[in-house]
């Protein structure tokens, strides 16, 4: 179990640091099991640097890099074990533009093999979708769900309206 | 293995019979706040298994069940049916397509089904235990328990490295 | 002080109502002081139905909806002693976009006797501003700010390019 | 009393001089993930005179001070200016602008300055207490917050109804 253990997260460390390096340009993060104790009983420890930074302490990182360093951890546990489905729910809240983009290529590139359920505001993550339902609430407090396309969506999510298409 | 088709009734705002399918690659979910998104994964939680309540944002368990609203009665109770297709022969049961069915009536009465026949809760999260598809912490990731990875207790933490082990 | 607290707290009650009512259409909330307790020890509920809803738990309000509860609460202890200044960052991130709007045309109002300084990726937050500023990191790691126009900033909020105007 | 001028060197990622105007009503401030925002946010408390170093996501105060990066080197002293006009004499100065200042060196000692005379913190802390304008809890606003407003302990909600009244 032991040795599993530590194999596993030998490689779940080599991911990490190349997913990273997808979202951060120039950037470099290490994950470390911590060395005086059982690997089973060890704390993990990471390390995180944004391109052109001097190493950063983790809690001096911004919002929308801490989400982003999270989300690279998962990336690389997923990789070693691909889950069938994962589900996404606002999670790209905190990202700018360009790191929103970065999230759904990656989303989308490994949709490939597993079934991707995103909630989201966001309309750069709508575009990256496959299908796109809309949630609304014509009737008070009750809720029902639309397929939608994806201009029509775009007002949809705005003014909860269902589109007429 | 693949989810093929969400049913939800009675179950949170849902108060009317709601069909979703799920296909391959992403599926995004839009619509404005309140109208029922979360509401959504909520429900794939619950046909799942998930009896934290504070995970599905209750304080009690038969707060998942349509409670009335402005211009709908409360109902008795909620169901949730998720259709997933066997794809890959992953799940021990003979079948090409396996529904797992959820309901909770008023009286607090649960009942699970699969494929129309009764069974126990247990039985519903063997299935997916053996598939690797149980609804772990991390098959479901919100905001709050992305920062959680980072700052959260390192307990937590390695929970999600051996889960992959 | 007892008094003081108890007409303050009336004060608050009554406001945080009529906000409540401008970010929700329809719907209703209100403050209740624990009776039991004395004034000065007794907690504070808060009670909030989004429109056309049932009452609601808190706990059971979309993340969108408890956003602006709170906002509606912070607005109303804001208006019975407005401070010379308030500070919000990236507050809106989880409101769509007719609620960023309400949001933004709050704080444009209440901004005629107080000075907001308000972060945000939302590009319709920016276009309330009465100025704009970009912060950007052209040279690694080290930040700046430049003054901005608003189209300039739209392009800027998302490339971190400083705009050439 | 309004913020006129904000002047930050060497305070976190702000390792050049850099001047921000502040006019009345809203200003916005944009920018990527990571370039600064929030850490202008924290000079603003800082120099208001927060003391405690995880409201400013810090492990220890001298994190306040620009460690380098991959193209600056690190410096010696971070210091954040910030000019008020008295303008309803409410300051309890002649002055009709008053500029506080907050130096912090490698070294650990810290200097604070009212109209460039060197005073203690507590002068500092006192000149707002005074007018209100101390940074309370709820001059700055953030996300998480927000949420604690709702969902966090009671006395917290109480704490902001008695700074009200
Ligand atoms: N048992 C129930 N009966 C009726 N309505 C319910 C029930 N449980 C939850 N709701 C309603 O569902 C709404 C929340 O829906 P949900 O959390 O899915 O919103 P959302 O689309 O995720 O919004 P956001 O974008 O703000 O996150 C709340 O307004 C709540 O009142
Ligand atoms: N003492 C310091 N020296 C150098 N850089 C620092 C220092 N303290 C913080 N930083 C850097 O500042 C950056 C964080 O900036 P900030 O939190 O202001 O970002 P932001 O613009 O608010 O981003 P977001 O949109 O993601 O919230 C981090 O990358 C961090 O490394
Ligand atoms: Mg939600
Ligand atoms: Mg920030």
């Amino acid at each position: 179990a032991r040795e599993k253990f530590i194999s596993t997260f030998q490689e779940i460390q080599k991911n990490f640091s190349e997913v990273f390096k997808t979202f951060f340009e120039g950037g470099r993060a290490s994950l470390v099991l911590r060395e005086e104790e059982d690997p089973l009983e060890a704390e993990i420890d990471i390390f995180a640097t944004p391109g052109g930074k001097k190493l950063s302490s983790l809690p001096l990182m911004s919002g929308g890099e801490k989400s982003l360093t999270a989300v690279s951890l998962l990336f690389a546990i997923y990789l070693v074990k691909p889950s069938p489905f994962c589900i996404f729910d606002e999670v790209d809240a905190p990202l700018d533009d360009v790191n929103v983009e970065r999230f759904s290529r990656a989303l989308q590139e490994y949709s490939q093999n597993t079934q991707f359920i995103v909630v989201t505001h966001n309309k750069l993550t709508m575009r990256a979708a496959n299908q796109l339902y809309g949630v609304t609430m014509e009737e008070k407090g009750v809720s029902r769900v639309v397929s939608v396309k994806f201009d029509k969506a775009m007002e949809y999510a705005n003014e909860g309206q269902i589109p007429a298409g | 293995m693949k989810l093929a088709e969400l049913n939800i009734v009675g179950f949170k705002s849902f108060a009317k019979k709601t069909n979703l399918l799920l296909h391959d690659g992403m599926t995004v979910i839009v619509g404005p706040n309140g109208c029922g998104k979360s509401n959504i994964v909520d429900a794939i939680r619950w046909v799942m298994g998930e009896q934290k309540s504070n995970v599905l944002r209750s304080e009690k368990m038969d707060n998942v069940i349509f409670a009335g609203s402005a211009s709908a009665k409360p109902v008795g109770m909620a169901e949730v049916s998720l259709k997933i297709e066997n794809t890959r022969n992953l799940l021990p049961v003979d079948y090409a397509e396996v529904v797992i069915t959820r309901r909770l009536f008023r009286s607090g009465e649960s009942q699970y089904l699969i494929n129309g026949n009764q069974c126990r809760l247990k039985d519903i999260m063997d299935l997916f235990m053996d598939t690797g598809m149980a609804i772990s912490s991390y098959s479901v990731i919100e905001l709050p328990q992305v920062e959680q990875l980072l700052n959260g207790k390192p307990e937590e933490r390695r929970k999600i490295f051996e889960e992959a082990a």
